[in-house]
């Protein structure tokens, strides 16, 4: 139990820190394990109380979130931006989605914070993902939209009900 | 495995039969603000057995149900459907389509089928244990909910995940 | 002190459901006090148990909001999408700004689940009150964008610093 | 009354003295994520004497300071000064132009200044009081607080604008 939290926390660290720099195109991130009688390290700003990973027996509390920006020194993650924030808990979601492929995953405006050229590093993560998870993602936003196979427009009626229509790309771009 | 389709009726905006057909790749869904997008992600959460009315923005049963409007009576049910394609066997039940179906009356009552079978609420949770955590539907204004946590309650995910 | 929490009340409840009709385009939606011995409003779905405003004399205990956007019926505001929920907050700032006129006002992203019509009465609604109040709106939003009379743009340089540049709108059309 | 400009140095991102001035009608600020537009936010609550770290996204002074980077060094000092045109006498003091600043140092230390003369806290929040209550600075994703809130919290905002 606790064998399978440790190997699938360093699986996860491993492919976290990959996702992190594919999203932001560059900078670094770690998860790092907190331990009983470790000071936090989002409290201090990233620097590492700890020793040596392996021999560490100390029953493991929580898991911290240390992210550096490109071009950035590394902070406590309360400083990030809207978007940086954005990005770093996809980074999180895709790590943890490559460890274990779920078959599908639903996001409802996890864009919304992004800006372009974010926006366009997410649609590349997420294509490169829809091969092993099918993603329905819930946007407003024409650059995510780019990504999809499958397009469908919500409306609703005169009735107070729901419609569903199904859209081709073209479609929705001629509408603008 | 894959998503097949999703049907909803009498669910929240969803007052009509609705079928969403999901293929491989990424499906956007999109539309104006209080269309029913959000309400189709509620959809799926709620066939899959969620419990806690407040991550469905509401507080009872009986506001899930199409409450009418101007020119439409309300819902007396609501009912949905999820199918998947199992021919690999990732759901543990020896069928090739797995379609898991909820359905709630105004009263509060719920009743949950498993390929028309009625069944009960846990092993609607059983079942659809590989199909993944609580991190497989992100919930709109919550994206960055991993980062507010505390490192103890954020090792939870990671439990989920294992 | 009552007395002018209840001048303040009234004044706004009736410029709330002005801006609220105003930003949705049509629908209608109420302030309502909430007193001690009252079940919430807002667990009974907009249903009032309230007699005759006046004369109700039992301390004021809260303020609930009823929203019913233009085409629905009247529901737990829980219920509302989170564009929604944006317009109906922003109707409520802005009824508090009519009543009593703040010289300026900070919006950060405040537009960022708004579609495209939304976008365009939010920016009606802050053209109309920016004779009296200076609205300074961070957005990423071009229909946002358009009710600027001054545009700054921020950028990260290499030095890790933030830069300002003033910008003309035109110029930031021609940059996409 | 209406807001001049505000100078940034040495606060968050801004490492180098900044400069924006304010002109009637709507300002847009736009940039990419993590430029410094919510940072030029919290520099304005910062220098109305806001005392909340939550509120500033950190946990001590110390973080308000520019941390520097790999091609710069740290800032010892962080300063803000936020001017208003005051002829119609709105604050209440004698003055057609009046500047709020505030000081810290790494150490934590923080001055305050009306019109460069040395004052205390209290003193720039009772001559900023009638700039209008909490409600006129909306931080980035609390765009629907006032929904969120309970009607017993809600009723604060009232008081606040009475
Ligand atoms: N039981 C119900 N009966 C009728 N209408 C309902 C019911 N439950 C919710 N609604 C309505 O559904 C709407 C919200 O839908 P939803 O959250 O799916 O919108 P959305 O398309 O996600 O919009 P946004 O882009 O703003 O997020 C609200 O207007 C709400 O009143
Ligand atoms: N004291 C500091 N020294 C240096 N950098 C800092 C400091 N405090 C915050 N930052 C940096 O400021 C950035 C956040 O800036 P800000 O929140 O203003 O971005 P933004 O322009 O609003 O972006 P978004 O569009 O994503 O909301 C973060 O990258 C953070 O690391
Ligand atoms: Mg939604
Ligand atoms: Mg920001």
């Amino acid at each position: 139990m606790a064998e399978r939290f440790l190997t699938t926390f360093e699986a996860v660290a491993v492919e976290f820190e990959r996702s992190f720099t594919q999203l932001f195109g560059g900078g670094t991130a770690q998860l790092r394990l907190v331990r009983e009688g470790d000071d936090s390290q989002e409290a201090n700003n990233g620097h590492s109380a700890n020793g040596a990973f392996d021999f560490d027996k100390r029953p493991v509390t929580g898991v911290e979130i240390i992210a550096r920006p490109p071009g950035k020194r590394s902070q406590n993650i309360s400083l990030l931006s809207g978007g940086e924030r954005t990005l770093t808990a996809a980074a999180l979601l895709l790590a943890i989605l490559r460890v274990n492929p779920s078959p599908f995953c639903i996001l409802d405006e996890m864009d919304a914070a992004l800006d372009e050229s974010n926006v366009g590093r997410f649609r590349e993560a997420l294509l490169e993902m829809s091969e092993r998870t099918q993603f329905i993602v819930i946007t407003h936003n024409r650059g995510t939209i780019e990504a999809a196979s499958t397009l469908y427009g919500i409306s609703m009626g005169d009735d107070s009900a729901s419609r569903v229509i199904s859209l081709k790309l073209e479609e929705l771009v001629e509408q603008d | 495995m894959h998503l097949k389709r999703l049907e909803i009726q009498g669910f929240k905006t969803f007052a009509s039969r609705t079928v969403i057909d999901f293929r491989h790749g990424v499906t956007a869904i999109v539309g104006p603000n209080g269309s029913g997008k959000s309400n189709i992600s509620d959809a799926v959460r709620w066939v899959m057995g969620e419990q806690s009315f407040a991550t469905l923005r509401c507080k009872r049963t009986e506001e899930l149900l199409f409450s009418g409007g101007p020119r439409r009576a309300p819902a007396g049910l609501a009912e949905v459907s999820l199918t998947f394609d199992n021919s690999d066997r990732l759901l543990p039940l020896d069928f090739d389509e797995v379609t898991f179906t909820r359905r709630a009356t105004r009263a509060g009552d719920n009743e949950y089928f498993i390929n028309r079978a009625k069944v009960r609420l846990r092993d609607i949770l059983e079942a659809s244990e590989p199909l993944g955590g609580s991190y497989t539907i992100i919930n709109q204004g919550l994206v960055d909910t991993a980062l507010t946590l505390r490192p103890e309650e954020r090792r939870r995910l990671f439990e989920d995940a294992a």
